[in-house]
């Protein structure tokens, strides 16, 4: 009955009351409130018919209805807020979660998704993503970066050089996503990094979605040879997969120097290393 | 004897779409992953030599592969031991450092012999009966540096997060 919140001195991310699931973020330096819900669907994989033949698999990417399903209406919750860290635990389901997270100083809301084993005892395959939908008018676009260097614009059922004919209203307008993907009004920002390729979209205005884990029950015939099963995989398990998206929001204007700085931060992330103490000896090269 | 070789040679095969996008046949993922544990295992010797040149001390080395998932047996049991923190960055950085550990208080200090804010935090799942603490604190490292903390685990005491922080079940 009462809204979670989590804050430090430069955001304030708002949680609903009702659903558990994220409902807006707040950058407190430049006074830009945006309504923001984030949740995780699933696409069920094609599993091809007659005059369509081809399954989602390895190589190829198709739903086979344009809207996903929703994994949850409601997520547990359960907060935890201490001076060094404030988080958000979300559970979406048995196989889904989410830890928000916020640490002081810090200008970009951490989300680590733990998604898997994916299951498929109902016989259906299942591409699973991570949405998030707001009222930015975007007008068709988003931004997708290459290989973490030039950032290319993306317009939905759009091809530069040619006219399209958009047969696969989802898969057709997914793009690769090797760091970053990012919708904007032209005043404002939202900003995802991955920590990892990932393919993403924005299939509707305001939205910007990546898939974050996939488990398909049959081969798409483009070479590979195998479903997207483990090895071993009668009957299976499935695979964990734990990964992060860092949310930034921020005018069009200071966007780029934040999320390319933060972006290096994460493709060059300290490295730890410890030791037990008290247990060294004297060393010098020579 | 360390070396970087073996996980360039890795990094590269890593480059070719079928690793990037996981398109290969499972036993090319499964030697994709076993090349990349091989080269990563030998650099770890080798950063170990780097750190014990650079430092002046020799020290048993451990890196915990499976902080992600909050599994570290060194932390998880010592009652005392360093975290060594680099940065590969040209800029100064500080980090936020989580490690799983057995108890609820530990005194951490900097570098300079500084005592360092810390807080442990339980990261159980929902309904799990076994706490699992985390510790938690900032730390710093100079640009393309290193910078060593002490940690030292303290008498202990009783978790009081569950309480404190748990709220209602959210329902619709």
């Amino acid at each position: 009955s009462h809204t979670l919140v989590i804050q430090n001195e430069h955001l304030r991310v708002t949680f609903n009351p009702n659903t558990g699931l994220l409902q807006e973020i707040e950058n407190l330096d430049q006074g830009l409130r945006l309504p923001v819900s984030q949740t995780f669907y699933w696409y069920n994989a094609s599993t091809g018919d007659f005059t369509h033949p081809q399954a989602s698999g390895a190589y190829i990417f198709r739903p086979d209805k344009t809207k996903p399903f929703l994994l949850s209406h409601w997520v547990k919750t359960r907060l935890v807020k201490k001076a060094l860290v404030q988080e958000v635990h979300q559970n979406f389901s048995a196989w889904c979660s989410q830890v928000v997270r916020l640490y002081p100083g810090q200008r970009h809301v951490e989300l680590e998704w733990t998604v898997g084993p994916v299951p498929v005892g109902d016989g259906w395959g299942k591409e699973i993503i991570s949405r998030f939908d707001s009222q930015l008018k975007t007008n068709g676009r988003f931004y997708t970066d290459s290989n973490g260097r030039e950032i290319l614009e993306r317009r939905r059922d759009y091809r530069p050089t040619w006219d399209l004919n958009q047969t696969e209203p989802v898969a057709g307008n997914y793009y690769p996503v090797s760091s970053r993907l990012y919708i904007t009004d032209g005043q404002v920002q939202l900003t995802v990094l991955t920590d990892r390729s990932q393919g993403g979209s924005s299939l509707s205005d305001g939205s910007l979605e990546l898939m974050v884990h996939r488990r398909l029950l049959l081969d798409d015939n483009r070479g590979v040879g195998e479903a997207l099963l483990e090895p071993g995989d009668e009957p299976g398990v499935g695979l964990v997969v734990r990964g992060r998206h860092l949310v930034l929001l921020d005018t069009v204007e200071a966007a780029a120097a934040r999320h390319r700085l933060q972006a290096q931060r994460e493709a060059l992330a300290p490295q730890l290393v410890l030791a037990p103490a008290g247990k060294g000896t004297p060393y010098s090269p020579g | 004897q360390g070396g970087s070789a073996r996980l360039r040679q890795a990094m590269a095969v890593a480059q070719h779409h079928d690793a990037v996008t996981g398109t290969s046949k499972q036993h090319v993922a499964n030697d994709y992953a076993r090349q990349l544990a091989a080269g990563w295992e030998r650099c770890q010797v080798l950063v170990s030599n780097a750190l014990a040149s650079l430092g002046g001390s020799k020290e048993d080395f451990v890196f915990c592969n499976l902080l992600n998932i909050s599994v570290c047996p060194l932390t998880q049991t010592a009652s005392q031991f360093q975290a060594v923190l680099y940065n590969p960055l040209a800029w100064s950085i500080t980090w936020t450092v989580r490690l799983p550990v057995s108890d609820w208080a530990y005194h951490v200090r900097s570098p300079s012999g500084q005592t360092v804010p810390s807080e442990v935090i339980d990261v159980s799942a929902e309904r799990s009966k076994n706490f699992h603490p985390e510790l938690i604190f900032p730390a710093s490292a100079p640009p393309l540096g290193f910078s060593i903390y002490s940690v030292t685990r303290l008498p202990s005491k009783t978790p009081r997060f569950r309480d404190c922080c748990a709220v209602p079940v959210a329902q619709s």
